[in-house]
């Protein structure tokens, strides 16, 4: 079945892109057909994937404007099997622009039903904030997947978040489901890691994924070379992680 | 003279909060009389102060709103001399809320305007977006100050924050001014902060603040304990980088 999988957290630069970039790379990398809808007009995904910024001129801007359809705004990236929808800035202005179109919640998701979807996987990377355009891909997708930095303000915006998904199942997505949270930029010198780790396995349990992403430098590297760790240098611990994460994904998958 | 600075990238995760909390301290640690205006939904600035929920039931929300003046929603803090307008979850609603408003950019200015303001620095900790909410920081401010990480990915959103300064100060604030930009959770045995920080010096110049601050996890535990690092621990290489800063602030501020 098609898997479809919004990347999400309010909180800033906690790893979201990173996530998006690697697993959708590891996936691809064992044969999965993979989409992933750059949500963020900041465009780091596509960015992380090499896109020129000419390449982006139809994107998720114009597929929620209503303006492309979701295969003309798709482009190949240089990695078999892994497509893209790319971001540009315009989607700061796609904020104000929805607000007065009909269905302005469900924009991601009709274009994403009228459209021929040759994938296994579709992830979003989300911008870091929880107004229309996020809730666009809360509509959309059905699993969400929250990388969560181990640090006390970070942890401080999870029940906000977890209340907002609630509400989007009530009112506008029956079917969304909060699929897991993805510890990052793991520490395991600090004590601060370990103590939030505890907290949110007590809390969360076993949907938080077994796999830890550690702090890595190579990972904060690769995308001024345009290529996700996994390629820029796959022995690497992050990168390593990456690969063991998106085998559990596949595990935890097949259970579902 | 008042000085009205806004903390602003759109980039998540680069030390906006953290860098209003301990400025604003260190300021008014030298006597200064200052106000923080929380405009993060997540409220990591009113947290960092030990803020409690229900101290936060009057804030910026309903500034923004018209529902409270500036008096009304400030409050005072644990540190002499520092004053705070708390954020809460509400502000996520703002975006939608402020659309059909009269004078939708200009509600936090207007409001400062009207009131009597006992400060000699205002700091808004703006949320990791450049929509409507941070467009009334713009609007009200005159100076902004922007943390960087020394990322690829953070450095690659600074072109599009500098043109939407340039269109706010053509078009909406004549006074706008990006007063510098600070480099933060620079780790010296990184090639990769290095790089970005000579980037940013050749394009930016004698805007970037001599002061960097370090990554240093007392920075990060800080806020568990509702207290800026300044008075979490004084003497670790966060708080006196930030004792450093606010040094600098004040000599530039002198000498403009
Ligand atoms: N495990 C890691 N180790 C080291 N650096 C990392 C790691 N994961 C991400 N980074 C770096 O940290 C920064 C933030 O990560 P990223 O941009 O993926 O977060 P984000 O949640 O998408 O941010 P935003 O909220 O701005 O969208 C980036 O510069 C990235 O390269
Ligand atoms: N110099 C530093 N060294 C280590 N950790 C830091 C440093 N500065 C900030 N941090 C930590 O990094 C995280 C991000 O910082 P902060 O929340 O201030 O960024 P922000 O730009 O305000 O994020 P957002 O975009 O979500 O508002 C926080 O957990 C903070 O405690
Ligand atoms: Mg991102
Ligand atoms: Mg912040």
């Amino acid at each position: 079945p098609l898997r479809l999988i919004a990347v999400a957290n309010q909180k800033g630069g906690v790893g979201k892109t990173t996530t998006v970039v690697n697993l959708a790379t590891a996936l691809a990398a064992v044969g999965k057909r993979v989409l992933v809808i750059d949500l963020d007009p900041q465009g780091n995904a596509s960015t992380s994937f090499g896109i020129s910024q000419e390449a982006r001129a139809t994107g998720t801007y114009d597929v929620l404007l209503g303006r492309a359809d979701v295969s003309q705004a798709t482009k190949a990236t240089t990695i078999p099997g892994l497509s893209i929808m790319p971001a540009t800035v315009d989607l700061t202005g796609a904020e104000i622009e929805l607000i007065d179109m009909p269905r302005r919640e469900f924009r991601l998701r009709d274009a994403l039903r009228g459209a021929v979807l040759p994938y296994d996987y579709i992830f979003v990377d989300c911008p870091p904030s929880l107004t229309l355009v996020t809730l666009n891909a809360l509509v959309a997708m059905e699993w969400v997947l929250v990388p969560l930095q181990c640090e006390f303000l970070a942890l401080e915006g999870l029940s906000h978040l977890v209340r907002t998904l609630d509400r989007v199942r009530r009112s506008l997505n029956p079917r969304l489901e909060l699929h897991g949270l993805v510890l990052t930029m793991f520490d395991r010198r600090s004590n601060l890691c370990e103590q939030v780790s505890a907290d949110v396995r007590s809390y969360f349990g076993p949907k938080v994924y077994d796999t830890v992403i550690p702090r890595n430098v190579r990972i904060s590297e690769a995308p001024s070379h345009g290529k996700p760790v996994l390629l820029y240098d796959w022995r690497c611990p992050g990168a390593q992680a990456y690969a063991q994460l998106a085998t559990e994904l596949l595990r935890r998958g097949a259970a579902a």
